[in-house]
């Protein structure tokens, strides 16, 4: 799963 | 942040302020959509609502920041300052056939049922289909003036590259995200009719029109 803090994507 | 991610982020920045110049320096929205531009902007806000709660980058907030008001500085001159020179007759595609179906898929697949979470992926899945308003409208009118058509290009790319940056990233850092990698499929095969035309007519001078 993917974590929020994973999201460093625009 | 590879070469790929870069170059995307750099496309989506061109696209979106070559849009403002081009309204701003004709004093024209003509030709632009601006129901694909409505769906932009709830596509950045509701991604971007991490603003507050994460902290990634001064480069990502940043980004994050002018990708918003650069949105709403858009709508503000197709529906306020420019407003007589919207195209709104052409300007017919139904965002609500778009926005139901995106926000039932957003609450039944994503990767957590919280509200940050659902609201990103509902951003991710309505931001694949936003050009659609664009694209109906170009086929409307069978043409579309060529800075117009860079803007596309550019708009068009951005998830394109992102793909290579997917698949980058897949194999030197095993991160994959299949809601972001899918709607990213998605979103780059509705331009494929649009990057043919654009590199077949406006990259040899011509304006983009549709064959009648």
């Amino acid at each position: 799963k993917i974590k929020k803090t994973e999201k460093d994507e625009l | 942040m590879n070469v790929f991610r870069l170059a995307g982020d750099i496309s989506h920045l061109l696209a979106i302020i070559v849009l403002v110049i081009k309204i701003w320096k004709t004093r024209s929205c003509a030709g632009i959509s601006g129901r694909s531009q409505i769906l932009f902007a709830l596509v950045y806000t509701t991604r971007y609502l991490d603003l507050f709660t994460n902290f990634i980058s001064a480069y990502n907030s940043a980004m994050k920041i002018f990708f918003i008001v650069a949105s709403y500085a858009t709508i503000f001159l197709m529906y306020s300052k420019f407003r007589a020179t919207y195209d709104h007759n052409h300007d017919t595609f139904r965002i609500e056939f778009l926005i139901v179906p995106v926000s039932g898929l957003a609450l039944l697949v994503n990767h957590d049922f919280t509200p940050l979470e659902i609201l990103w992926t509902f951003s991710i899945y309505l931001e694949s289909v936003a050009i659609l308003p664009q694209l109906f409208m170009v086929s409307k009118t069978g043409e579309a003036e060529t800075i117009t058509s860079h803007y596309l290009f550019a708009l068009g790319s951005y998830r394109t590259l992102y793909l290579f940056n997917w698949i980058y990233r897949y194999y030197a850092e095993g991160f994959y995200d299949l809601i972001a990698i899918i709607a990213g499929l998605v979103q780059s095969v509705l331009y494929c009719d649009f990057f043919y035309l654009y590199i077949t007519k406006v990259l040899k001078g011509k304006r983009l029109s549709l064959p009648a």
